[in-house]
């Protein structure tokens, strides 16, 4: 009996430790599937315009993004080599990754909500490694830890 | 800057989950409860 | 008879889950190498950026601070702390080992 007790604890660690590495391995699969759908529509927006955008228009990755409110004052100082930045603010803000700027922008498909439509689900497999697969459309029907 | 690192988030580019930030913002959030 | 029963399926359990687990730690570490080909590969990163209005368009908040920085920059934010004024000073720290930062404040006006 007490065999059987640290069985079913040590089922339940790997349960969670499972769980977990599952949640990890979806995010990677959000984050590849988004930027490999940026840049596909990136290189069609500039295929169509037949130009690049100029260099302040556009916000290379990685970068992660500041948000606060406009009446906040923010004091910042910067290294002379703009290797160090510090920055003061005297209200809240929220920082947030490139990734969710791409989620933001619908091109994570919705996987990242378990909402994808028919032909979101078919680019999204597509855009992965076969292994991958039978993930995303788990991801697709709504099991997103 | 008075950073005590026991006391501080920190976060890698490109190299962290998007969960450390959403740690950062909810401590923020929460006034450093 | 019954807990001995138990036990042996306990015992098939955990090593289907050590199965499922290993699995997942192969995908992950494919994976992880495959976003990092991805990161470095002369031709997505022509292509990897997104436009001002993006950004935008992703958030409500008035004022932005788009920080770009090279992988392995460290962002630090202290717990924040009551100033002399009795009002939390909230601070972010960047620290960069390999290359400029920059920072862009995008307005939405």
């Amino acid at each position: 009996a007490q065999e059987c007790e640290d069985l079913k604890a040590e089922r339940q660690r790997r349960q969670e430790r499972i769980k977990q590495k599952q949640s990890q391995l979806q995010e990677l699969i959000v984050q590849q599937i988004a930027f490999k759908n940026l840049v596909q529509r990136n290189r069609e927006v500039e295929q169509q315009s037949k130009r690049s955008p100029s260099a302040n228009t556009i916000i290379q990755l990685p970068f992660i993004i500041i948000n606060t409110s406009k009446k906040t004052i923010i004091d910042c100082s910067i290294s002379n080599d703009k290797f160090e930045y510090l920055f003061n603010f005297d209200s809240m803000f929220e920082i947030h990754d490139d990734v969710e700027v791409l989620k933001r922008l619908g091109l994570a498909l919705g996987l990242e909500s378990g909402r994808c439509s028919a032909e979101q689900m078919k680019i999204a497999t597509s855009l992965v490694s076969k292994a991958l697969q039978p993930y995303v459309t788990e991801m697709a029907q709504g099991s997103v830890n | 800057s008075s950073l005590t690192p026991s006391t501080a988030y920190t976060y890698r580019f490109t190299g962290s989950p998007s969960k450390e930030l959403s740690d950062i913002n909810q401590m923020i959030r929460q006034g450093g409860v | 008879q019954e807990v001995l029963e138990q036990v042996e399926l306990l015992k098939a359990n955990i090593a289907d889950l050590e199965l499922q687990e290993r699995e997942l730690d192969m995908q992950k570490a494919c994976l992880q190498q495959s976003i990092k080909q991805l990161n470095e590969d002369p031709y997505s990163c022509r292509y990897s950026y997104v436009m001002h209005e993006d950004i935008c368009d992703a958030f409500s908040g008035d004022t932005l601070l788009a920080v770009m920085a090279p992988s392995g920059t460290q962002l630090e934010v202290p717990v924040p702390e009551m100033g002399h004024n009795g009002q939390k000073k909230y601070q972010v720290n960047l620290r960069s080992h390999s290359a400029p930062i920059q920072v862009m404040l995008i307005n939405r006006e």
